[in-house]
């Protein structure tokens, strides 16, 4: 799975992701990423999140939309946001990670596997990119 | 800092002591033409709907990756995508799930988005309107590659019932998923 979010210079966020899902997979299973709120959300007020991981648990944790929404209703930052959230689809035995950027160009990169291909680029271009843990 | 873009290219058990310096080297040099891309749009003033499309194009046209052209095969050996894209201002979306024959995903995903009423569409039919927009559709074969298709019959050897995940844990293993302790995208 890959999976970007992006701010623009009119402050305007964008989430996508991209998957080829799991291989042996049978019966048109359909994981997190193309469902929105799940793997994928974005919104302004909030964050723009893209997962990555078992998609089973994030669907059933709608973990790209409650992200947002502890941000909205419970004032959270985008990092504690994303910790509780992950943390949470670990708890229910999943595994995997996401990426998230705000409007004020805050990022976090959470994870529970050894590793995530991740990167990231600041305003004046600077380039960020890691593998393990 | 403040950031403008943030990317992944799958979770999952990596371990350096597993990777090649090769293989590690192409992993970070493909993650900074996909970071350069976005930002290069965003530079230019475009849209972050034009930066993280542009981004995921590169990430799903290379075949380290799970998605686009580096997409791991189903049971029966086809390469079945999805992708979706939403866009903070307006909050639409768009995605396509269990699309065969779709090049770049993504751009599917932003066309459901922009170019038709719905949110999702799915399998033939999520073909067809990718075509009829004219987005570019390859034959399935294009998706081939010998990494994955090894790594589809490792698994149908080792468990033909169970699904591989790029995320496996022994933890995985008690919820009926099969844990191959390797990463295939």
């Amino acid at each position: 799975t890959v999976g970007c979010v992006a701010l623009d210079k009119a402050g305007n966020l964008a989430a996508g992701t991209s998957t080829g899902g799991m291989t042996n997979k049978k019966y048109g299973r359909v994981g997190d990423a193309p469902i929105i709120g799940a793997g994928t959300y974005c919104n302004n007020q909030t964050a723009g999140v893209s997962c990555t991981g078992w998609g089973e648990f994030y669907i059933r944790n709608v973990v790209a939309k409650t992200i947002s929404d502890l941000m909205e209703y419970k004032g959270l930052s985008l990092a504690e946001a994303s910790k509780i959230a992950i943390d949470k689809v670990d708890k229910m035995g999943g595994n995997g990670g996401l990426i998230a950027l705000d409007k004020q160009g805050n990022m976090t990169m959470p994870f529970n596997t050894e590793g995530m291909y991740r990167g990231a680029i600041t305003a004046d271009g600077k380039i960020e990119v890691s593998i393990y843990k | 800092k403040k950031y403008v873009m943030v990317i992944h290219g799958g979770a999952g058990t990596i371990l350096k002591k597993n990777m090649s310096a090769e293989k590690e080297a192409a992993y970070i040099a493909v993650l900074t033409q996909a970071l350069q891309a976005g930002y290069a749009e965003i530079k230019a003033g475009k849209t972050s709907l034009d930066a993280v499309e542009a981004t995921i194009r590169v990430l799903e046209n290379d075949p380290h990756f799970n998605a686009g052209k580096g997409a791991v095969f189903t049971h029966d050996g086809r390469n079945e995508l999805d992708a979706a894209i939403m866009d903070g201002k307006t909050l639409m979306a768009g995605a396509v799930a269990g699309v065969t024959t779709i090049k770049n995903p993504i751009s599917a995903a932003r066309a459901v988005m922009e170019k038709s009423e719905h949110v999702m569409l799915v399998g033939a039919g999520a073909d067809l309107f990718a075509k009829e927009v004219g987005l570019e559709i390859v034959d399935p074969k294009y998706f081939w590659t010998k990494e994955r298709w090894e790594g589809l019959q490792k698994a149908i050897k080792e468990d033909s019932t169970k699904a591989v995940l790029d995320h496996g844990s022994k933890k995985s293993e008690l919820f009926g998923v099969k844990n191959l302790d390797y990463k295939f995208g």
